[in-house]
């Protein structure tokens, strides 16, 4: 069922899928310890997060993290995966649920989209039920039809009843675990770029009463969004995203209480430095000239030995020798020379340069 | 860190997201060695502050001393690694970024 939104799926992702990790999470309830099975600081990190670590998204993006960490995002990847849980809403009778997909920014180009949904609706395999009887035509007796189940979003519902339908899906369930994943890319790269990023998931299987969520609060369907964030390699990035605070939090909006609010009391912080905007000294630093005996005697580091130095920055504009004189000297010999010399043009270039 | 050469250098810096009030929404990691560049970029400069042909003249320019007010080269972080950060959004929902430029790998005058 997986087969067509396969196409485009970033490495990570397909690995998710398709690897057998969401195995390691059939049990919602044994999800943090299952998970951090063989991974001490995955442990170390679901403590970490506290109560949200029995939260199977959270888990999920751990997992995510690790695998990051350790093997760093591949190509096609992306720099940025997403989170997003929904709050439920009952409409018509029907359980709905709300997706705000708000926070993604313009920068994030989305690579991909997963929707993970818990069911223990999973069809019995054919060979663990008739393992044990030796009738041969009992794979055709048990030929079930399979459960599925129709995910559809929409937008929400302003002038509709129910929201325009965005996407439509089929999940035929896996064979394995609990925890069910479809690709949604398409339905959210339209979503994005129409600029539609509250939506509805509605999950139909066909039953009443279907709750498509695990036991308690923290395991309802999320939605993960593999992007990639064109504006991470602008400068200051990481504080446009991490650095949050109010700059008027809410004890300061009482005007007399703000410092901002009376500029008579401000202090004007800038000095006037004369002359600094029209030359290239720095402001506050002093410069001192330094004499030419300090080049080689105060400035040479104990520590470095000669063939640290650049033994050939300077090399092209020492006089050539003849071709045939350059053959002669061996390696040794030209080392050395390069060595000694070196220095010599260093003498004659600040020379020259002071003579200017 | 005192006895480190005083040459442009790598210098050991662990920042704790704590110390600079991101704790609050960053779930992981606490803490990183980000590292960081410091130290002098004098002339004649080593090998192995590996300096661009701009900081070499930069540096003949600055001994030379005929033109006032060039300072020497920076130590600047010359190669970086990426850092994975897990946090919390605005709307509390969980997000993994892996920032560029996070962690110093070496330096040089530039």
């Amino acid at each position: 069922s997986h087969a067509p939104g396969v196409v485009g799926l970033p490495p990570a992702a397909y690995d998710f899928l398709f690897s057998g990790a969401p195995s390691s999470f059939s049990s919602a309830s044994a999800s943090s310890s299952s998970a951090a099975a063989g991974s001490e600081h995955l442990g170390d990190l679901s403590a970490a997060l506290g109560a949200s670590a029995r939260d199977m998204v959270a888990v999920h993006m751990l997992k995510l993290y690790e695998k990051y960490n350790r093997e760093g995002s591949r190509p096609g990847d992306g720099n940025t995966v997403r989170s997003f849980k929904p709050k439920l809403e009952m409409i018509n009778q029907k359980a709905l649920y709300h997706f705000n997909l708000t926070s993604m920014e313009d920068s994030e180009m989305v690579l991909s989209a997963t929707f993970h949904f818990y069911s223990d609706r999973r069809p019995r395999s054919r060979e663990v039920i008739c393992k044990r009887s030796k009738n041969s035509s009992c794979r055709l007796l048990h030929l079930q039809p399979l459960p599925r189940f129709h995910l559809i979003f929409r937008s929400v519902p302003q002038n509709t009843p129910l929201g325009l339908v965005k996407g439509n899906v089929t999940i035929f369930p896996h064979q394995r675990g609990v925890w069910q994943t479809k690709d949604i890319s398409h339905i959210i790269k339209e979503a994005k770029q129409g600029g539609e990023l509250l939506l509805l998931a509605e999950l139909d299987s066909g039953e009443k009463d279907q709750v498509f969520h695990g036991p308690g609060p923290n395991n309802m369907p999320y939605i993960l969004v593999y992007a990639n964030d064109l504006a991470i390699s602008e400068p200051n990035s990481v504080a446009v995203t991490l650095q949050r605070y109010d700059p008027f939090p809410a004890s300061d909006t009482d005007p007399s209480s703000s410092p901002n609010a009376s500029t008579d009391s401000r202090v004007r912080r800038d000095i006037y430095v004369p002359g600094s905007i029209h030359d290239n000294e720095l402001p506050e630093v002093e410069y001192s000239v330094h004499h030419p005996h300090h080049l080689h005697h105060t400035h040479h580091p104990q520590h470095y030995h000669k063939h640290e130095l650049w033994e050939n920055a300077y090399k092209a504009l020492k006089p050539k020798s003849s071709r045939k004189d350059r053959r002669k000297k061996g390696q040794d010999h030209n080392e050395m020379l390069t060595k000694s010399q070196m220095l010599n043009f260093d003498e004659k270039t600040m020379k020259k340069a002071r003579r200017k | 860190q005192w006895n480190e050469p005083r040459i442009c250098s790598r210098r050991y810096l662990k920042v704790d997201f704590a110390d600079i009030g991101w704790n609050e929404w960053i779930i992981s990691p606490k803490s990183f060695d980000a590292y960081y560049c410091s130290g002098a970029c004098e002339f004649p400069m080593p090998k192995i502050v590996r300096p661009s042909n701009h900081a070499t003249i930069q540096s003949i320019v600055k001994a030379v001393g005929i033109i006032p007010g060039i300072p020497e080269p920076c130590c600047v972080p010359d190669k970086m690694n990426s850092l994975s950060v897990l946090f919390l959004d605005e709307n509390r929902n969980v997000v993994l970024k892996v920032y560029p430029n996070m962690k110093v790998e070496t330096c040089a005058c530039r």
